[in-house]
């Protein structure tokens, strides 16, 4: 385990706790697209079905846990408790057109053509994919409140230390996994746009706001 | 070659 895939771990646990205080505390879950928690959700649950039959590390056992918990209870958060204040008007992205060539792509571009591969494969494609709801939820509307942006930079940060994570395992450990570092990296390409943004605006103080 | 990943990470 080395240092940037710590603190990529680190940063995409905080990205999912900023978002549940944000939604707690405002009793709101306006600008949230719940599309994409729960595609996010659907991920987190196809990938670690090895909980049950796999161990690796207290570690990989107890942050697999508390992300499942935290995708779930966002879920509930956002289409139970505060569904109210959710706006599904906005939320409009056609979960189809990421499911159908997800599934399409998971059973021709895997590792073996096993139930468990494949579903481990699918949760690996749809995460690359899984943020684009909300992305098009704020080119949509226009504009995010700054706390939405912090949950994006963080979830963004992420990718990118794993990217970092990846090349340095190859480096150290000679360990590649392909699949995932397409997916990364594409994932990664999704939040180019909104860092540019974020830096040049969010950092200075000012909304995020597209013109 | 092809071989199913070591999925140590999250």
């Amino acid at each position: 385990m080395n240092v940037f895939r710590i603190l990529g771990d680190v940063s995409h646990l905080l990205a999912m706790v900023i978002l549940l205080v944000k939604i707690w505390r405002s009793k709101s879950c306006a600008g949230i697209s719940g599309k994409s928690q729960i595609l996010f959700a659907l991920v987190f649950t196809s990938r670690y079905l090895d909980l049950l039959t796999n161990f690796i590390s207290i570690y990989n056992t107890v942050m697999k846990v508390v992300f499942l918990l935290c995708a779930y209870v966002t879920v509930y958060l956002i289409y139970g408790k505060f569904r109210k204040t959710f706006d599904s008007e906005n939320d409009s992205f056609r979960l189809e057109f990421l499911l159908v060539p997800v599934i399409g792509l998971s059973f021709l571009e895997n590792y073996s053509f096993t139930p468990t591969e494949i579903l481990w494969t699918f949760s690996i494609y749809l995460e690359s994919v899984a943020i684009l709801p909300q992305l098009f939820m704020i080119s949509k509307t226009g504009e995010a409140e700054t706390i939405t942006t912090h949950y994006l930079f963080f979830l963004g940060l992420y990718r990118a230390l794993y990217l970092a994570n990846w090349i340095w395992r190859y480096h150290t450990e000679n360990f590649y996994d392909q699949i995932a570092v397409v997916s990364g990296v594409v994932q990664t390409i999704f939040y180019c746009d909104f860092f540019y943004l974020y830096i040049t605006k969010v950092l200075k103080g000012k909304k995020l706001s597209l013109p | 070659k092809r071989k199913v990943s070591v999925k140590d990470e999250l």
